[in-house]
């Protein structure tokens, strides 16, 4: 148990700081932010857990409830894709995880899962190791689904007082 | 491999058989608020055999559809979600979960009746850990993740390792 | 106390419909949805407590747990406007509460604040009883901001460390 | 009466002595992830009395600016927040809540030192009620108001009547 444990523990914490530089850097702060996990007790995780730190660029609090709405949640983002690498499951769902998200960090968390989910990288396993996955995500955002291969439409179809889709192919008709 | 679409059955607001999909390597679900999208979550989250309680309701008959609270107490009333998911081969692997008038639920891999060992088991071997749910963020959930304390952080640890 | 409560029971329980209604019209839906307060037990409103009921247009559900995110949003925005009028305090301040609204929710809710605040409202108790108030708004949605009069940028000055503010005096540079 | 305009000192992530506004009616307030919006909505709290947990800081001095870790265990550090309000008449009266070293606070109406009831006294001649903070909308509480229970909503009407 323990072993399988430190096991899981070493292959996030070792990842999560290049996941969440990918999820932070910009042209104005090209190296990102820095996010490590610390154990509490070595001898006995069990017992007193794993402390997450995430700064973003330009901050210096280690304190992570000081984090404003939009920087947990690029926190949080880069937390998950971190403990998927280790147990890639096949796919993923989101559900308006960029509520909270500014124009500049939609922009770059879409980019970020469409970099893992599309282009072949779901095939091949790309040199840092973490595995590509299949994204279905829900958004109210333009500038967050358009960069999907595919949009499902759902609307609501008040003569028969139910919900209804519609699908398309977004990669069809995108400009060259 | 990857869902490639859904058929739902008179789950939630969805009435009657309705296909959804083809679903690509990313697509985005959109529409007005409080057309269906979360329900669709729901869907998926329903035939993986995640617990009914995470998907708004207190009982699985909460998730049939009904037009109206009257439509609700009616009894005898049923419902289902299919997954067709496909292998990194190409062939195609049905899960399907059914609600029944009972109240209780059944599972099938393909048109086979399984017990939920058998499902989970299958699951499991794809990758799909239900258990953990990693890959699953509802609504509204995203930032506790990073506002989690030392402790809870290690079960969800735990529950992967 | 009995009494106290009872009046303003009465009074917020008078207006929540009709400003629910103004929060759900559109095109479609003229007449928008319905929204009411129930005591659960008249004798003893202390003990048993007050049921709140909103029920958008087309839906008949009377459970608000089954409302999504964005129907409850409006739902409990009526609720804080219609306890304003009973005891207006003279301005609201509201942080990103249309993080779960689509752009159509948006429009109306801006467009009803904007109402609220500004065109002379707030010195005129308009017919329905209800007064205008001074409305502080964070949001991340230009649908949202460019229904205000005026505009406060925040950003970060990385040199220093630290937040700093512009004003903007939108009424000045709209076009007619 | 409107808040005309704000006057910051070391409150939070503002360094040093700032203005913000004019305020008019309707003032949205716009900015990127991170930069000071919400910190803009606590000192607005904070000069209106409402208790420092509900400004995600455990002891009044979180909330005097610092620039790192370190520099937040100095002590002698000062902060103020102070809310210029103009009455409907179009006097301003101002409202001046101060952070000591001590790591107390200090309340002043205009330039005259004031204790918290007096304080809070006048700011209810002005229809604001700090108790029951119907008029202040933190950030992610939104939903949350819908799904109050029966008790919860009583205690809402109660503190307001
Ligand atoms: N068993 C059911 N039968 C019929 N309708 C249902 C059932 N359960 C829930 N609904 C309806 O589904 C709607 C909510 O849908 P959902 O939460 O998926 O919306 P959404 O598209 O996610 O909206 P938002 O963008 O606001 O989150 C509710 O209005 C509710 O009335
Ligand atoms: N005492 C302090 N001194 C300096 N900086 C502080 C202090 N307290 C909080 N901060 C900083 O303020 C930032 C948070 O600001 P705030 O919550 O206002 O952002 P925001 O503009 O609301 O962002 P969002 O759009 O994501 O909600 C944090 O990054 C934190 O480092
Ligand atoms: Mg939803
Ligand atoms: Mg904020």
């Amino acid at each position: 148990r323990y072993k399988l444990f430190m096991e899981a523990f070493n292959h996030i914490s070792s990842i999560i700081d290049r996941i969440y530089k990918q999820l932070t850097k910009s042209g104005t702060h090209p190296l990102g932010g820095t996010a490590y996990l610390n154990l509490e007790n070595e001898d006995d995780p069990f017992l007193h857990g794993i402390k997450y730190t995430a700064m973003p660029p330009t901050k210096r609090f280690r304190d992570m409830e000081q984090l404003s709405g939009g920087e947990k949640t690029v926190a949080a983002l880069a937390l998950l894709f971190s403990i998927h690498s280790y147990r890639p499951s096949p796919f993923f769902i989101l559900d308006e995880v960029d509520a909270a998200l500014d124009n500049l960090n939609v922009a770059k968390v879409a980019g970020f899962i469409r970099s893992k989910s599309c282009d072949g990288t779901r095939a091949s396993q790309d040199s840092e190791g973490s595995s590509g996955f299949q994204s279905i995500v829900i958004s109210l955002k333009d500038s967050f689904y358009d960069k999907a291969e595919a949009v499902v439409g759902v609307y609501r179809d008040s003569d028969k007082g139910c919900s209804s889709t519609l699908t398309f192919d977004l990669t069809k008709c995108q400009e060259s | 491999g990857k869902i490639l679409r859904l058929e739902l059955n008179n789950f939630k607001s969805y009435k009657g058989l309705q296909t959804i999909g083809p679903f690509s390597d990313f697509t985005a679900v959109i529409g007005p608020n409080g057309a269906g999208k979360s329900n669709l979550m729901d869907a998926i989250s329903f035939v993986l055999g995640v617990r009914t309680g995470q998907l708004r309701g207190t009982q699985l008959r909460d998730l049939i559809y009904a037009f109206d609270d009257r439509e609700k107490e009616q009894s005898g009333r049923r419902a289902f979600v299919r997954l067709v998911y496909q292998l990194a081969g190409g062939s195609e692997l049905r899960f399907t979960r059914t609600i029944l008038p009972s109240g209780g639920s059944e599972y099938q891999i393909d048109s086979r009746n399984v017990n939920w060992d058998e499902y989970n088991g299958k699951l499991r071997s794809l990758g799909i850990l239900v258990k953990a749910r990693n890959f699953l963020v509802f609504q509204g959930d995203v930032e506790s993740i990073a506002s989690k304390n030392p402790k809870e952080l290690t079960g969800l640890l735990e529950q992967i390792s």
